[in-house]
C-alpha cells in the first residue's frame, strides 16, 4: 500500500482546489508559520475518519470548512480525496472520500459512490495501516509517546500485534 | 492472543532496545510489562538510559531525549509491523544537529518500508526529502502548494 | 484592589495589541475580562487575530503562531512592570526564520530593563546574545560550563 | 536588581562546582541535547524557593542531587547560590543559597547565615521578581499561557498590578 495524491478544497485554510502527489521514500512539507502545513495532517486524519473536532484544532466539525479571509467569503462545503495504491504490485487504485456541508450533512465515498464511515474503517484495517496515533504524529506530540499512560502505551503495542 | 502480545512484546522490546543504541551511539532502554498485571491487561512500563548516565525516570530526560526515545519506541514498532505510510509534524524540532543527523540516518534506513510525509524547518531534514512541497499564504489566508527545489526552501 | 487591576488589565491590554502588531507585522489581539463575573473574579479570554486572516479559536492558531501569541502576551506585561530578569528555554523552536528575527529585535529592545537568558540551538538567537555559555558533557553524565565564542557555538 | 552570579555544586548533572557569570543584556545557553540546559534552569528555580519536585522533572526533592555516572558515584548534597545585585545603583549584593542533603535535610541562607523559606519568599517579593510563571518559561511551556484557564491567566495580570 502507498499514499498516491490527495486532493482537498475548502478544507481549512485550502480554498481553492488543491493537490499533493505522493512519491516512495520520503516528502518535505516546507513553509512559514501558520501557512497550512499542520493543517494538512488534520486533512488525512479527516479523510481517514476522524470523528473527533477537537483532535483537528477546532469545537466542531465544521471548524474544518474553510471560514473565510479578509477578501473572501466563508465556503459552504469541504472536500477532502486521498488515493491509495494497494495490492501486491499497488496496481490496484481505492480512493477515499469525505465531503461535510456547513449544515453539518457529512458524507463518505470509497472509489467515488457514497458509504458509510465503517466502511472507511474496515478498508483502512484490512490495508494494515492501524491506528492514527500509529501513522500520524501531530506538532508537540511525539513527547507524548512517553507520557501516555502504561495502559495507552499497551495499545500501541497491541494494535502491531 | 495472549501468545500473540507476548511474541509481539517480546520482538519490539528487542527492537527498542536496538534503534535506542543506534540513536543514541550506545545506552540501553527496554518496555516492562507491570508486574502485578495479567498479561492480558498490565500496562507497560519504559525505561530509557542514555550512555554513560545513570538510569533516572523518564520525566528526567531532556526535551531532545525525550523526542529521540519516543522515535525509537516508533520505528521499533515499524521494525515488527511496517506501516505503509506515516506523517510526522516536527517531531525534529527539539533535536541537536547530532540527533538529527542519526534521525534521518533511520529514516532513509525505514524508508524502503514506509512512505513518509515530514513536515519540517529543518534544512537538513528538507535535504533528506526526495519531493519538497511548499506551502505559501502569498494572498493572506489562504493556502498555495508550490513544489519547490531545495534552495528555494532553504530561503524561507 | 479593584481600581489597580482594572487600571492594570487596561495597560497590558492596549500594549498586548501593540506588540502582537509588531511581531505578526499587523492582525489584532486583546484580552477581555468574562462578562458574567465581578471584576474582581473573573477570568480572562484571549483572542488573537493574524493579519488578513479571520479571527479563530486560540486552538485553530499555528504552532508557531500560538509561541509568538504567547510571547506578545509576556512581553506586553513587561512593558507594564519589567521584571529584573527572566530565562527562556527553546522558547523560539517553532518559530520560522522570519518569526524569529522579529522575536530576536523585540528581545534587544527589551533587554534594555530586563536580563534575558535564552536556552536555545537556534543560532540567529546565539548571535543575539553578548554572552554565549556552552555546557558539555566531555565526560559523560557529568555537566561542565565553557564560555564560548560565536564561532564554536554554531558548529554544535 | 540583576543577576550577577549563580555557583551550583552537586545539583542534578553539574557534579563539579561550577560557576556562570551574567551580564547586563541578553546571555545565551547553548549545547548539545542532554547536556544540562534545562538543569541549569531548574536550578535557578530550586535556589528561589521551589517547592514541587515534579516542576523540577523529580518525584522526590532527592532526585535534584547528582545521582552518579558509569565512573562517579552519587553525591550526598547539593548546593547553590545565586548572586543578585540590588539598590538604585547595584551596589548592594544580595546571595540567596539553598542546601539539601540526601537525608533530606534543607537550609535556606541569605548572605551566607541560615534563614527560613519565608525570609527568601519576602526578599524575593521585595525586589520585584514575581512568580516564576513571570520570569521563567521552561521548555515547552511557552504555549501553555494561552491554554492556561481563564483564572489561571489572571493570576499573571494579578502578578503584575
Ligand atoms: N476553517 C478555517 N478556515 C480558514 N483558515 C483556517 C481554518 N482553520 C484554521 N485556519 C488557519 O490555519 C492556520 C494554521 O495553519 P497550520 O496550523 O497548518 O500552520 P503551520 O503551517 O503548521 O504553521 P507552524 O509552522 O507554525 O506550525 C491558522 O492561522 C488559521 O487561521
Ligand atoms: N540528579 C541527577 N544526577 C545526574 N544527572 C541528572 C540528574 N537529574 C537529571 N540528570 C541528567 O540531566 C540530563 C538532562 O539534562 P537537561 O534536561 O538539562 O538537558 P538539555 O541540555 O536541556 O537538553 P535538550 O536540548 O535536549 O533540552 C538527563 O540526561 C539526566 O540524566
Ligand atoms: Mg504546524
Ligand atoms: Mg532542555
Amino acid at each position: 500500500l502507498s499514499l498516491n495524491r490527495l486532493e482537498l478544497v475548502g478544507f481549512k485554510s485550502f480554498c481553492d482546489k488543491t493537490e499533493l502527489i505522493f512519491s516512495p521514500g520520503i516528502t518535505g512539507i516546507v513553509g512559514p508559520n501558520g501557512c497550512g502545513k499542520s493543517n494538512v495532517s488534520d486533512c488525512i486524519a479527516w479523510v481517514l475518519g476522524e470523528q473527533s473536532a477537537k483532535s483537528l484544532r477546532g469545537e466542531k466539525m465544521e471548524d474544518i470548512i474553510f471560514s473565510g479571509t479578509e477578501k473572501r467569503g466563508p465556503l459552504g462545503m469541504a472536500q477532502v480525496a486521498l488515493t491509495l495504491k494497494t495490492g501486491l504490485t499497488d496496481q490496484k487504485e481505492l480512493v477515499v472520500g469525505r465531503r461535510l456541508f456547513r449544515d453539518g450533512e457529512s458524507q463518505y465515498f470509497l472509489n467515488g459512490s457514497p458509504c458509510r464511515l465503517r466502511d472507511i474503517q474496515d478498508v483502512i484495517f484490512d490495508t494494515g495501516m492501524g491506528t492514527k496515533s500509529y501513522f500520524l504524529i501531530e506538532q508537540g506530540r511525539i513527547g507524548q509517546i512517553l507520557q501516555a499512560k502504561p495502559t495507552d502505551r499497551r495499545l500501541l503495542i497491541e494494535e502491531a500485534a | 492472543s495472549r501468545e500473540l502480545f507476548k511474541d509481539a512484546f517480546e520482538r519490539i522490546n528487542s527492537n527498542f532496545g536496538e534503534v535506542f543504541r543506534v540513536l543514541f551511539g550506545g545506552g540501553h532502554a527496554e518496555m516492562k510489562l507491570m508486574e502485578d498485571e495479567d498479561v492480558l491487561e498490565a500496562g507497560i512500563e519504559i525505561s530509557a538510559q542514555p550512555p554513560g548516565k545513570k538510569l533516572h525516570m523518564l520525566l528526567a530526560l531532556s526535551g531532545g531525549e525525550k523526542a529521540l526515545t519516543a522515535i525509537a519506541l516508533l520505528f521499533a514498532i515499524f521494525q515488527y509491523k511496517p506501516s505503509p505510510f506515516c506523517l510526522m509534524d516536527e517531531v525534529d524540532a527539539p533535536l541537536d544537529e547530532t540527533n538529527t543527523d542519526r534521525f534521518i540516518k533511520l529514516l532513509e534506513a525505514y524508508s524502503v518500508r514506509t512512505q513518509f510525509i515530514l513536515i519540517t524547518h529543518n534544512v537538513k531534514t528538507m535535504q533528506a526529502a526526495s519531493t519538497l512541497y511548499g506551502i505559501t499564504m502569498q494572498e493572506r489566508g489562504v493556502s498555495k502548494v508550490v513544489s519547490v527545489k531545495l534552495a528555494e526552501a532553504v530561503a524561507v
